[in-house]
């Protein structure tokens, strides 16, 4: 007979976190509101004094949540949050003219055009801890792992979800372009639906 | 409205790219598991053009295992000061019924030494192990069977020149 070994009691809180006031787009005020999902906070307030080795939140192949801590180590940051490059920022063509640029190479008459990335509008995507889904997240699917899983980054595929668990699927949001316009889609629905199987394609996990 | 979609979500900003997913057990429709496919629909596809296996990702959605253990009930009757001392009881109690048991049959052998007699029963058990069987001819087997009585072989005398 062994008695029932009882953990050292974790710290917890059932404090919700309190709405908070922020100033966008230079004038308009805002009050924002966190939320809690799966353990990770939502639009939470920022800290007063910006900690680059604050953690941030990543996402398991199967959607759930863990919190990566950035650490240095050598003089080099490690696990800090991804750099999301180009993915997010739109192709803009400046063009200028030669009284702009007054390059001595410049013809009077030409035109300069310079390639420039803008950068996406950042007000509410900051808010989100998680780090985002970018094509360098994807994964290949298929039998024969050929398919690009574009535009999923998560979940993975055939990963198990299990009842009265919370995953986060997760998607590169450029993906979706309207065809005409070449915008980045506003709204997206997310869908399950099943699957008929075949009895040899079954699933036999441990029950 | 979507062949086989049994959730679908509200229309959501694209920006946030993501969506968090509680699994709910009505979706397993009475299955341990079953295959779903989870896709995104943009705004500027209709829901009849909308095709969830062309961009879908399969996921296997299961029950999951239950813990038999009781280590959580049993801290919440530990917090309720109650004790689960069955276990303590019957590991005590067995022992000392058996102690008590053996002492009271050796005492009461101890008096009733002197009347007790079963030197009968004993004679009649160990008499019917070791019966002497007699004589053959006195068997039942036998009894009715001719046996010629034994007689000598005829010996021819023997001369002292032989």
């Amino acid at each position: 007979y062994k008695r029932v070994h009882r953990p050292k009691d974790k710290e917890t809180t059932s404090e919700e976190p309190k709405p908070w006031i922020r100033t966008i787009y230079s004038t308009q005020k805002e009050i924002v509101t966190p939320t809690v999902i799966a353990g990770v906070t939502f639009s939470a307030k920022p800290l007063a004094t910006p900690d680059p080795l604050e953690p941030w939140v990543s996402l398991n192949k199967d959607g759930s949540p863990k919190t990566i801590k950035p650490e240095i180590k050598n003089g080099r940051t490690r696990k800090a949050r991804p750099d999301y490059s180009t993915y997010f920022q739109t192709l803009g063509i400046v063009t200028m003219k030669y009284d702009e640029v007054q390059a001595h190479n410049m013809d009077p008459n030409d035109v300069y055009e310079e390639e420039i990335f803008i950068d996406e509008d950042k007000t509410y995507v900051s808010l989100n801890p998680i780090g985002r889904c970018t094509p360098a997240g994807y994964f290949n699917k298929g039998l024969s792992k050929d398919i690009s899983s574009e535009p999923f980054c998560t979940p993975r595929e055939n990963v198990l979800w299990k009842v009265d668990k919370t995953y986060f699927v997760s998607w590169y949001t450029h993906f979706f372009r309207d065809e005409n316009s070449d915008k980045v889609i506003d709204r997206v629905r997310v869908h399950l639906s099943y699957v008929r199987e075949k009895a040899d394609e079954k699933g036999f996990h441990k029950r | 409205d979507i062949k086989g979609t049994f959730f679908s979500s509200e229309w959501l900003k694209n920006v946030d790219g993501m969506l968090p997913v509680t699994v709910d057990e009505k979706w397993l429709q009475g299955y341990y598991e079953r295959k779903i496919i989870v896709s995104v629909q943009p705004e500027n596809v209709p829901d009849d053009e909308f095709n969830p296996l062309l961009n879908g990702v399969m996921v296997n959605m299961l029950l999951g295992s239950k813990v038999a253990k009781t280590t959580k009930e049993e801290w919440a009757r530990q917090d309720a000061g109650i004790y689960d001392r069955e276990w303590y009881y019957v590991a005590l109690s067995i022992p000392t019924v058996v102690v008590i048991a053996i002492v009271a049959i050796y005492f009461f052998l101890q008096l009733n030494g002197k009347n007790r007699d079963f030197s009968d029963v004993t004679r009649s058990a160990l008499a019917k192990k070791h019966r002497v069987l007699g004589p053959i001819s006195k068997m039942k087997k036998f009894k009715n069977m001719k046996n010629h009585k034994y007689s000598e072989l005829p010996i021819s005398n023997k001369s002292s020149k032989q």
